[in-house]
């Protein structure tokens, strides 16, 4: 099943 | 010192509206250039991204780039003391640690003031546990047009919008596309992007396999964005 993921895999706030 | 003069405190309402559904509190960036901001949700899966220029204000003054720590919360309640109509300051020190908003009828016979206390926000939150989870949406991009889908306990629902037709509502979508591209994200976050609706006709939908949705609403003509991130939901 699809999990939710985190915005953190993609990239970092500034 | 920042200064800087809104005709018309509808805009800066709804845009707290908007961000409000997500976070609550942000470390808002003055510059000459005008009022920014980027903050993620507690999650750690949403990311809000507005700003909004110089030239949304009459006069702008910033003599030096300034941090706002703000309670979403707090200058929402503020702002509600306003009418839609009324000319809005705000104004902070360089070194202090209050933001004063005036409120001021057009024809000058009523004047407001609020001192409204910053914070110092923690950027590096920790995360919460995301454990309460709405629904999913699926969301496909075909060169045949956009189909939003649902799979709940109970219930399916879709919602398809063609390339040149018009939505449901009568309005006009339009689609770019390189690549078809299906992604599932959590509905209840849409939701909330959907707060920033009163800011924009319009509404752009970037979508790439495997990458995060942004979506973004323009401010007036030319006078800023907000955008929202959002993280997709994938397999393990």
């Amino acid at each position: 099943p699809k999990q939710q993921s985190s915005l953190l895999k993609f990239f970092k706030p500034k | 010192m920042f200064e800087a003069r809104m005709s018309d405190t509808t805009v800066m309402k709804r845009l707290m509206d908007a961000i409000t559904t997500l976070i609550d509190d942000g470390s808002f960036d003055i510059s000459s250039k005008g009022i920014s901001l980027q903050a993620m949700d507690s999650s750690h899966v949403a990311l809000v991204a507005m700003c909004l220029r110089n030239e949304a204000f009459d006069p702008f003054r910033c003599d030096r780039n300034l941090s706002l720590g703000i309670q979403c919360k707090q200058m929402g309640k503020i702002l509600k003391c306003s009418a839609n109509n009324d000319v809005m300051t705000l104004k902070a020190e360089d070194d202090g640690d209050v933001l004063n908003m005036v409120f001021e009828s057009p024809n000058g016979d009523r004047m407001s003031e609020f001192a409204m206390k910053l914070t110092d926000i923690d950027i590096e939150q920790s995360c919460r546990d995301l454990s309460n989870f709405g629904e999913s949406v699926t969301i496909c991009v075909t060169k045949d047009g956009l189909k939003f889908s649902v799979k709940g306990d109970s219930s399916n629902a879709s919602m398809k919008f063609s390339q040149n037709g018009a939505g449901d509502d009568g309005n006009d979508v339009s689609i770019d596309l390189n690549d078809p591209c299906t992604l599932t994200f959590a509905v209840k976050y849409l939701n909330h992007f959907t707060k920033a609706a009163p800011l924009s006709e319009r509404v752009t939908l970037s979508l790439s396999n495997d990458t995060p949705l942004v979506v973004e609403y323009k401010i007036g003509d030319g006078l800023g964005h907000i955008r929202y991130y959002l993280a997709p939901k994938m397999e393990e």
